[in-house]
């Protein structure tokens, strides 16, 4: 089974 | 002051269209240069990102950066009130708590004129870097749609997998499987029929079905879609406008 990532692990918040 | 006219008012239709079911509260960020908006899905897996440039209106004016907060349930209400061909001028204060819609028949010298209340939206804006991307996809945004929506039925999960010389959708789930290959061809008479392909590295990545269905409702903006792919990144989904795009990016499904 596959796990879904979130965006937050790619992405920097400003 | 920001007075936004559209030649007509389908164009904004259908770009909220293309993403109100994902998200449902945006900030609009108007500028000089035209509007950026980006929102991300209560699940933290799909973010939105607009930008309409100032071509795309017949009139723009935007004095000073103005952000305004737009619940696009609310806007689709009073978007559904203006005739398609009708034109369409967003209506904002410098500091507004609300916006105006102002829907013209100029044929028939009719003026609709909406209020919409705008909402104090506090959301992160997530730094996108430049990403190299590893493949670069672009095909008829009706043949992704049908694949999304055909292989959808059978698996809640989607593969994109892409190799020099072709791509393949596929999927796996209770009642069976299924896949789509697709060979890259130049349509010379109707370029935008083309299925082009770019590669450096295979890539093979896998992506919940149910965000793909929110991704090509965007198919009303453009009839190609551009698919950018690295195993490190989210995946970049963009339909062009004439003048903007609307983007989509799509974090992936791994193995545990």
């Amino acid at each position: 089974n596959k796990e879904q990532t979130k965006l937050v692990q790619y992405y920097v918040k400003t | 002051m920001l007075e936004a006219k559209f030649e007509e008012a389908s164009l904004f239709k259908r770009i909220i269209d293309g993403f109100k079911d994902c998200v449902q509260l945006v900030n609009f960020q108007c500028k000089e240069d035209g509007i950026i908006a980006q929102a991300v899905d209560d699940s933290r897996v799909l973010l939105v990102s607009l930008e309409i440039g100032v071509e795309a209106f017949q009139e723009y004016r935007c004095d000073r950066p103005v952000t305004l907060g737009l619940d696009l349930n609310s806007l689709s209400k009073i978007l559904r009130c203006g005739n398609n061909t009708d034109t369409l001028t967003l209506i904002a204060e410098d500091t507004p708590d609300h916006i105006g819609l102002v829907f013209e028949d100029n044929k028939k010298g009719r003026v609709a004129e909406y209020i919409l209340k705008l909402m104090d939206i506090d959301a992160d804006f997530l730094k996108i870097e430049e990403l190299e991307y590893e493949t670069t996809i672009s095909l008829p945004s009706s043949e992704f749609s049908k694949n999304v929506r055909d292989l959808s039925q059978l698996g809640d999960s989607l593969s994109i997998a892409v190799t020099k010389d072709n791509i393949k959708f596929s999927t796996e789930g209770d009642i069976g499987s299924g896949s789509v290959l697709l060979q890259p061809f130049i349509n010379m008479e109707k370029p935008q029929e083309s299925i082009k392909l770019e590669m450096e590295s295979p890539v093979d990545l896998t992506f919940g079905a149910k965000y793909l269905l929110d991704i090509v409702k965007g198919s009303v903006l453009s009839e190609t879609i551009g698919i950018r792919l690295s195993s490190e990144a989210p995946a970049l989904f963009q339909f062009d406008l004439a003048s903007g795009f609307l983007q989509f990016f799509l974090a992936p499904k791994f193995n545990e």
